[in-house]
């Protein structure tokens, strides 16, 4: 028995939800009801037009998540390749930028749903290399920082120390801590030499020269100095440790006194006399030991030893 | 029309599902793109 002869449509009987932005459709309605029965149908009673609408606007939208797509791959792969050189560039600071990785991840997480947004721009990555980059090269230039003091007289005020390299002053200041001016000097042994020296007073002790260098000579030792007598100061660097090499790193301190100060009272002992000019003392062992080797000589000290005793006798 | 409806019906399907698709991958390039920014941070 067929009934739907007896459904009278006409009666606006609605059974579909409402779509603002939808038409009733006036086609024929197909109600499939399942195992319940209750209210889910298939939705064939769309027109043409609102489907064609639709996937139009799909389509659109598709395309759009197609090139949004692309320009992130395209980010990323940009990205990718710099981390890439940079980590080859720069092997030992892997571990470094792993660890940078951790503490930069909470605040990172904020800025993430920008980049759909924004495209990911990658420029503020090199500018985060830069960053990192500075301080390491401040730590390793202030490795290669190292002091040599040098004893004046105190008349002398001259801001030179003489220490065998070819040193070009280009600046002088005072500073508040230290009333005695400051001389800058650049090593002018060999163009591109770093290093660099700066000349001061110690604040302590007026006659103590304290020479501060910054940088490795990336050219040979010149060589040594001739002694210097007087009041001329030198601090020959073969006679420096930490500048004797050219790979010196850590910083070290080296007093010399290459004057006759009169206060030095721990040198007394090695004198043999107290005015006569001061002798290494391993020069007078060593003319000792030739002095008893020569048997000529210790013929010589018998012979005026025995004459001496037979005179007195 | 029939036809030319469940046509129409077939490829909104396929296109919604394909731009579900897209949605995803983008979520997964942009969560990598994030990691490999903070690397460089």
């Amino acid at each position: 028995m067929d009934f739907s002869s007896y459904i009278n449509t006409s009666l606006d009987l609605n059974i579909i939800p409402y779509r603002p932005h939808q038409q009733i459709p006036k086609k024929e309605v197909e109600t499939n009801f399942f195992s319940l029965g209750m209210a889910n149908f298939s939705v064939k009673d769309e027109s043409v037009d609102e489907l064609e609408e639709e996937l139009k606007r799909v389509t659109a939208e598709n395309k759009k998540l197609v090139e949004m797509l692309s320009v992130v791959c395209e980010n990323y792969n940009s990205l990718r390749s710099h981390l890439m050189e940079y980590m080859s560039r720069n092997p030992e600071k892997e571990l470094s930028t792993s660890s940078k990785k951790r503490k930069s991840e909470s605040s990172n997480n904020n800025n993430s749903n920008l980049i759909g947004v924004n495209n990911g721009n990658s420029e503020s990555s090199s500018t985060d290399e830069e960053s990192c980059k500075k301080p390491r090269e401040q730590e390793i230039v202030k490795a290669k920082i190292s002091r040599a003091y040098v004893r004046t007289e105190a008349s002398d005020t001259g801001l030179i120390m003489k220490d065998g390299y070819h040193w070009r002053k280009y600046g002088q200041k005072v500073t508040r801590d230290n009333p005695c001016p400051r001389a800058y000097f650049k090593c002018s042994f060999a163009p591109s030499c770093p290093v660099k020296k700066k000349v001061q007073r110690s604040v302590d002790d007026q006659s103590m020269l304290v020479a501060t260098y910054e940088g490795e000579h990336n050219h040979p030792q010149p060589a040594p100095l001739e002694s210097n007598s007087g009041s001329t100061r030198s601090a020959s660097l073969s006679s420096i440790p930490c500048l004797a090499s050219p790979i010196s790193s850590a910083p070290k301190v080296v007093t010399l006194d290459l004057t006759n100060s009169k206060t030095s009272k721990d040198s007394k002992s090695n004198e043999p006399r107290k005015d006569s000019p001061k002798v290494p003392k391993n020069l007078v062992e060593q003319m000792a030991t030739s002095l008893t080797t020569d048997p000529n000589f210790r013929a010589a000290l018998v012979a005026a030893i025995s004459g001496r005793l037979m005179h007195n006798n | 029309k029939d036809e030319s409806v469940d046509e129409l019906e077939e490829e909104l399907k396929r296109v919604t599902a394909e731009n579900k698709k897209l949605v995803e991958m983008l979520s997964v390039v942009c969560e990598n793109y994030n990691s490999l920014r903070s690397h460089l941070m």
